[in-house]
């Protein structure tokens, strides 16, 4: 049983990548098989593992230009696979707009890896485009990273807008696995009051588990390593692991 | 003369609406007239200075379904005013695709709007889209924020590509106005490198002042107020008064 699950919010910088790299990680250290697809033009997904952009990636993939076992890479950590992007991917949100099932590509293209994985991860830019829409289809369950913050905050409706018509018009079977909050700085008033009104609407669908803001998650990327691998004790480390054992036990 | 700029980086949250609406509130309390327009969908600049989204706003302006005078609204900062954004923007990037000068849209919708102000600014949404092309073809000036973290620093070459092809096909006229570093914390290693390589790299581009991590930035929005009017004598508002200086100083 795989679950493909898409990291998904128009905002931009609030955590989709860093949550993807570093919740993948700890699922494939627990022994789970962990594919990350990077569906974001920025191929920061790519590099946070040291994928090579330079080979064929979810662009050849999408547009039958290579099959699923040439755009599979290893990464330095067992059980951690990706499939990266390249900047050709930002031309496909126009190449498939004229195609009719434009919004399946990155469903149909996947659907030889299923099985192989326990879990495939899809990270997706910071808009609702075309990029994203295949991410909501392709996905069983959309995980919404949040920032603790004002504009975060203010996009959600929107984000679960789309979510709606995803669900009603291209996968009824999509649902929101979670709600994630980063970048948590409990000095300030601002990300309790975020936390109390998201955890007041949402209830039961927001995680327990809390990413604070920690500089250790932002130096990790520009060693090409997950945090598990560049600072297992720290903070921003232990947290993704309690999020990974919270998504295990949801099952 | 009307000085247009527009704030684009295709990276998500690294302070591209912050700069505009603060550098903006400055720039008018010296007494310069101001026009903020917002071409995100997400409209946080609208927010940031109250802005009313359900009026004809910058996507009618670009339809040709309302005039100049009808979408710019008074803020309650003088000299400060705004052409909110609507969500209806989103929808705009299918749209235009199919037409000639597709991203010219923005640059015809204020031609009239010159000479009333002593600025424009642009504020652009987290893409290389259609809407960041028109913000850069409408404009002559690219302000850069960049946030002090390693994945904004990989995204600057892609940004320095684009910018350089529509030089070259679309605007000629335009040029790098200038990169802001914003969110600095100088407790971090990784801010310190990310500033020398930059600063090593560009030179005399980059400006001078650093927006340093500051909560009462990310605190004012939501009472729809610019640091001016929200904190003015925190560090975060004294930086951006700072930047405004040294933009009416470059001239
Ligand atoms: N918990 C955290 N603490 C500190 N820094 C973080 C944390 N999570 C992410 N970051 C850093 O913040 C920035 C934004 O995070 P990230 O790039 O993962 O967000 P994103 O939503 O994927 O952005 P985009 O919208 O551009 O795709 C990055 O520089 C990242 O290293
Ligand atoms: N110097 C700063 N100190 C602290 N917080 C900041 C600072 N600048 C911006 N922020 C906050 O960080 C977040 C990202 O900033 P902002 O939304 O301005 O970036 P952006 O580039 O416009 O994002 P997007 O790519 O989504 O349009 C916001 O919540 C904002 O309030
Ligand atoms: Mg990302
Ligand atoms: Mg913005």
């Amino acid at each position: 049983m795989t679950h493909i699950i898409v990291f998904a919010n128009q905002k931009g910088g609030v955590g989709k990548t860093t949550t993807a790299v570093n919740l993948g990680a700890y699922l494939a250290e627990s022994g789970k098989q962990v594919l990350l697809v990077d569906f974001d033009p920025q191929g920061n997904l790519s590099s946070s593992v040291g994928g090579d952009r330079s080979k064929p990636g979810v662009y050849e993939l999408i547009g039958r230009n290579a099959g699923a076992g040439d755009v599979v890479q290893r990464t330095d950590s067992e059980n951690l696979w990706v499939v990266p992007s390249s900047p050709d991917l930002a031309g496909a949100g126009i190449e498939l707009v004229e195609e009719s099932r434009r919004e399946f590509f990155l469903k149909d293209a996947i659907q030889p890896l299923r099985g192989r994985y326990d879990f495939i991860l899809i990270d997706s830019p910071p808009s609702l485009g075309i990029l994203t829409l295949n991410g909501l289809v392709a996905a069983e369950e959309v995980f919404i990273p949040l920032q603790c913050e004002y504009f975060a905050l203010e996009g959600l409706a929107q984000l679960q807008q789309t979510i709606r018509s995803v669900q009603g018009r291209l996968n009824s079977a999509l649902k929101i696995g979670g709600i994630v909050f980063t970048m948590y700085d409990s000095r300030t008033r601002l990300a309790h009051e975020v936390v109390e009104e998201v955890v007041g609407h949402f209830g039961r669908i927001v995680f327990r588990t809390i990413i604070p803001r920690n500089v250790r998650l932002s130096e990790a990327p520009s060693y090409s390593m997950p945090i598990n691998r560049y600072d297992p004790s720290c903070l921003g480390a232990k947290s993704y692991r309690e999020l990974a054992s919270e998504v295990l036990e949801r099952g």
